[in-house]
């Protein structure tokens, strides 16, 4: 498969922080965890009720769910299983197609 | 071949130089390919001149430089006196600073097709093409981009080494003499929104840079495509502040997004970056603006948040269908006063 598999699992977190306080918890969980950040680029750009993408490990998934739902801050997960989307985006119908 | 070429899927890097070269060969009076310099890892970085040529290759222009002042002088003594054609105006466009917004590429080559294959039929196409030179290059961060075929899809940076850190590559949007490594930008290797040891420390940007800055007088316009949120973005990045001719840039972005709209009705906001995004230095479209082209903008592509950097290949056409609209009616306005 593609990347050798290395995301699977691997979800994209669309989060919301509605308030400067939900902002300040959000960026002391997320610093604390190694995410990548799809949009804004970095954890210091941040700001209330501006959307917040972050691809996290599948290891790390459960973790973030439960910080999110112990602090009620606003979240859904755009992509549930990266792997899957990947191969879906340059997997097998293009490679078919450009052969 | 041109005709099987697939402009609805994703490509890696070999096949994208291949295209340009395939598209040099095939349309001499329209295409001009060259390099502008070499990538950290020591890949060509390749531009496409997409305009009707007249004498605008480097052999034609030398030998039309010596006739015109033949013919200058000999016109000059009859007093026949003939005005030689101005130089013409050339609008810049990149695709692939960030290596994961694979939408990007796609949509340079789009452009570069439907700009050839309309030139004919579309009077727009045509016009733009015979009184400016569009500069384009299909793919900015030749190395990150490459590595994000083959080990790590997400990548974004460049892919320069730093001799204290075990991390990786600059963030080219972030490494523009501009205001450098101020809000916005990190000073960290391991960063993403890494500005890099120093301005220009990263070859691709440098290059390019180069070449702004020796063409200058005729590039009028600069455009730097980007995925994903769908804007339309103008300076300044790294201020709160309104651009001397912001009436004038407000304007045409106004008519780039309508005309963006008019192809699916997909809404873009539009305005500048600092306000629109977030506040961020060292970018591109702050440093074209500062050496004076005075029409800089930053696509954020498709979507909003639905498949993010892994838009599906269906959506390559209707993306690149509305945003050639929106690249065009920004060339026009280069061809009107404001």
């Amino acid at each position: 498969s593609l990347y050798n598999n290395r995301y699977a699992g691997d979800q994209v977190f669309r989060i919301t922080p509605g308030n400067d306080e939900e902002v300040q918890v959000l960026k002391k969980v997320l610093s604390h965890m190694k995410v990548d950040f799809w949009q804004p680029n970095s954890v210091s750009m941040i700001h209330p009720n501006n959307t917040v993408d972050v691809h996290v490990k599948h290891s790390l998934t459960q973790s973030l769910h439960a910080h999110l739902k112990q602090r009620h801050i606003d979240y859904r997960v755009f992509i549930s299983n990266l792997q899957k989307e990947i191969e879906k985006q340059t997997g097998h119908r293009s490679t078919r197609k450009r052969r | 071949s041109e005709s099987e070429y697939d402009y609805e899927v994703y490509h890696p890097l070999q096949e994208i130089q291949s295209w340009m070269f395939e598209m040099n060969r095939t349309h001499p009076y329209l295409v001009h390919m060259f390099s502008i310099g070499k990538s950290y890892e020591g890949r060509p970085l390749y531009v496409l001149q997409v305009g009707q040529m007249g004498g605008e290759t480097v052999e034609n222009v030398t030998r039309l430089f010596v006739f015109r002042i033949i013919l200058k002088t000999v016109f000059a003594s009859c007093q026949l006196g003939k005005r030689s054609r101005p130089q013409k105006k050339a609008v810049w466009i990149d695709c692939g600073v960030h290596a994961r917004e694979w939408i990007g590429p796609a949509f340079c080559q789009w452009f570069v097709k439907e700009a050839i294959n309309s030139y004919k039929y579309d009077s727009v196409m045509r016009r733009l093409l015979n009184q400016l030179n569009f500069y384009i290059m299909p793919v900015f961060n030749v190395d990150g981009y490459h590595f994000s075929w083959t080990t790590d899809r997400f990548w974004r940076k460049t892919r320069s080494k730093n001799h204290k850190f075990h991390c990786r590559g600059v963030d080219a949007n972030r490494n523009w003499k501009v205001k450098w490594c101020e809000e916005g930008a990190s000073y960290h290797p391991c960063d993403d929104t890494y500005c890099g040891p120093f301005p220009e420390s990263e070859p691709e940007v440098k290059a390019v840079a180069k070449f702004l800055r020796k063409h200058k007088k005729r590039v009028k316009a600069y455009i730097s495509i980007h995925a994903y949120a769908q804007m339309l973005l103008y300076p300044y990045s790294y201020k709160y502040a309104a651009i001397p001719n912001f009436d004038c840039v407000e304007s045409a972005a106004h008519n780039a997004v309508t005309a963006l709209y008019s192809a699916y009705g997909v809404k873009y906001r539009y305005g500048p970056a600092s306000t629109t995004l977030y506040v961020s230095s060292g970018s591109s479209i702050d440093w074209a603006y500062r050496n004076g082209i005075r029409y800089a903008f930053a696509f954020e592509l498709r979507d909003t948040g639905y498949y993010g950097f892994l838009l599906p290949e269906t959506l390559i056409n209707p993306t690149c269908t509305e945003t050639t609209r929106a690249v065009k009616a920004i060339a026009s306005g280069l061809l009107k006063k404001c």
